[in-house]
């Protein structure tokens, strides 16, 4: 049986959840299948990594916080705070475009 | 500040408090002046003006909700979200989405921790209903987290720059500049101020034809001292509408209503037909003295006038389709009330449910179409509410039952190609209020306002994950989710993912015609 993760990397977790959902929901991160992430491995791991760290980092600048790419304190009650239900940045206002390929 | 990029095309809007989505804790009256308050903040520092109507199809409809509602973007109760805008555009273009579950403050407080302000959400998202994007400025109304609102609220810079940009400046109206001038050192020729005639062209908007001496110092003049003189205009004041029926006429005005012909109310008009209550030819009560024997008399229609005929069908019309067990021409939802078509009948279900007596012809309640009518390949209501039913490749458009002038256009007419047979079907997608048409293994994006499909289309049905092709409608319920049916089963659609929430169809008879399961045809469902 798989051993429990321990609390704080529970935590962690949870907290890196919410935050990717929330970056997601307005616009920082392209939406995804969530499990796609648990596959990644090597550079694509790596890079969707990355690719979290610059949406935390984008959201930090448009919110007026110090851009650490860290989900501190700051930032955690900046996305506490009561807001506007529109992205603040559209990544292609549409899913079907979301999905379309570079000719 | 951000532009988004779509913006009005004109500047005088109109706005109203939904009639159907009202706040539920707020009074009615002090709401519409919080919101009238709102758009003064933008009508203060741009060209756009804001009337309020009494009626939903406003530029700007104001509405109050909780949860899903009817969009991709539902509430999530006390906190956090709080509203959301659409940017310019028609159907929904524009409108204002409040999260019912908030508690809204009708006076600006910005020490209160609990409530929010109305005032301060409403004048951020009408920014949205004007075509601004969230703005990283700190303190910029735009900003996408709440800071409150003082009483004497101006447009911060950051804002103001942003809807000038796309509007352009308030116009200052100085007060005697127009029309008034300072008489001329050399006053005209008497000729052209005596002239009675009306062959002089004059320019229509003469208000905004300016004088040249105007940015000469003294200027502008009291009205009160100086008499009016119009050296250009010999007849002023000119009052156009005196002059409707002289040969010379205005260019914008024209003599047509002058000219039609006098109907001759003598012989009585062989093409009328009475617009309601709706009664077609064919109906047993309807006045048609020496009418030849009809060739359709054994017309399956016949059941619905049964008092009135002798030769009644015993059995089920042939075509006539088995509620709990038949696939589906076309699904929509048309004025919150779930519409479902198979071969000429339909059925309708409403706020109780399906309604007894269905199906019936989808003839009696849209009496514009063929009469030869055997099924419709789909239809949708489209964001200005009219009907759309396409029929292989022709469009028929309604205005409720009423069949708009024009129609039916061809399919081509849409910008679609003229190989195309029918279309599967058509909806407006609840992602993105844009309208989707399908055919076959392919589907195109339509342009409600420009009414053609859009470039770069059409597209590949593979985009829809899961659906397969040769669908045989689809549509947007009122969870705010897509569902896309084919054969006697249907899928859930995610829009955010664009794929299938599950990969195996559930029967539709259950779900849309609240069938028992007993009742059901027990046929492999589509994976």
């Amino acid at each position: 049986a798989q051993r429990p993760l321990p609390r704080r990397a529970r935590d962690t977790l949870q907290d890196t959840q919410a935050t990717r959902s929330y970056l997601q929901q307005f616009g920082y991160l392209r939406r995804g299948q969530p499990e796609v992430a648990n596959l990644l491995h090597g550079d694509a791991a790596a890079t969707h990594e990355d690719d979290f760290r610059i949406a935390v980092k984008t959201l930090q600048e448009f919110g007026g916080l110090p851009v650490t790419g860290e989900i501190d304190e700051a930032t955690r009650e900046l996305m506490k705070k009561r807001r506007c239900g529109r992205p603040d940045r559209d990544n292609g206002d549409e899913g079907e475009d979301r999905r379309r390929r570079k000719r | 500040f951000a532009v988004q990029g779509q913006k009005w095309k004109h500047t005088n809007l109109t706005w109203s408090l939904s009639s159907l989505r009202r706040p539920s804790t707020l009074d009615p009256h002090h709401t519409r002046a919080v919101l009238a308050r709102a758009l003064d903040v933008w009508e203060q520092a741009s060209r756009l003006t804001f009337t309020e109507v009494n009626s939903d199809e406003a530029d700007i409809v104001v509405s109050f909700a909780k949860r899903y509602h009817d969009d991709s973007y539902p509430f999530d109760g006390r906190g956090s979200i709080l509203a959301h805008a659409f940017f310019p555009g028609s159907g929904r273009g524009g409108d204002a989405h409040f999260d019912d579950d908030e508690l809204w403050l009708l006076q600006p407080n910005n020490d209160d921790e609990e409530g929010t302000s109305l005032l301060a959400v409403a004048a951020h998202e009408f920014g949205h209903s004007l075509g601004l994007s969230h703005s990283s400025v700190k303190g910029a109304l735009m900003y996408p987290w709440y800071q409150g609102i003082q009483s004497n609220f101006v447009l911060p810079e950051d804002d103001r720059n942003g809807i000038q940009q796309m509007y352009g400046p308030k116009e200052r109206r100085i007060w005697g500049k127009i029309p008034y001038y300072r008489p001329v050192e050399t006053p005209a020729p008497t000729t052209t101020t005596t002239t009675t005639t009306t062959t002089t062209k004059r320019p229509y908007h003469h208000h905004t034809h300016r004088h040249p001496q105007r940015h000469q110092p003294g200027y502008p003049y009291r009205p009160s001292k100086y008499p009016t003189y119009y050296p250009e205009r010999p007849n002023y004041p000119y009052y156009p509408e005196r002059r409707h029926n002289t040969t010379e006429e205005h260019p914008r005005r024209t003599t047509h209503h002058y000219s039609r012909p006098t109907p001759d109310t003598t012989t009585p008009s062989t093409t009328y037909r009475p617009r309601y209550p709706q009664v077609r030819p064919e109906h047993p009560g309807y006045p048609r003295p020496n009418t030849p024997p009809d060739p359709r008399k054994d017309h399956p229609k016949k059941p619905y006038y049964p008092e009135k005929t002798t030769s009644r069908p015993s059995t089920t019309p042939s075509d006539k389709p088995d509620t709990c067990d038949t696939t589906y021409d076309a699904v929509a939802l048309i004025r919150g009330e779930l519409f479902i078509f198979k071969n000429r009948y339909h059925w309708r279900m409403g706020a109780h449910g399906r309604y007894s007596g269905y199906p019936i012809e989808i003839s009696r309640m849209w009496s514009g179409l063929p009469r030869n009518l055997t099924h419709v390949d789909a239809v949708y209501e489209r964001p200005d509410r009219k009907i759309a039913i396409f029929i292989g490749k022709e469009l028929y458009l309604f205005d409720t039952q009423y069949l708009v002038r024009g129609y039916p256009k061809p399919l081509v007419d849409l910008g679609l190609p003229e190989s195309l047979d029918r279309l599967d079907a058509a909806m407006v997608w609840g992602y993105n209020g844009k309208t989707y048409f399908y055919s076959g293994n392919m589907y195109w994006k339509f342009d409600e306002e420009e009414g053609h499909v859009e470039l770069d289309y059409p597209r590949d049905m593979a985009m829809w994950k899961g659906v397969g092709y040769n669908i045989d409608s689809v549509f947007q319920w009122k969870d705010g989710k897509t569902y896309f049916f084919k054969g006697k089963g249907y899928w859930k659609f995610n829009d955010l993912q664009m794929q299938v929430e599950h990969e195996r169809q559930l029967l539709s008879a259950p779900k849309w015609m609240g069938c028992p399961a007993e009742r059901i045809g027990h046929r492999e469902p589509y994976r």
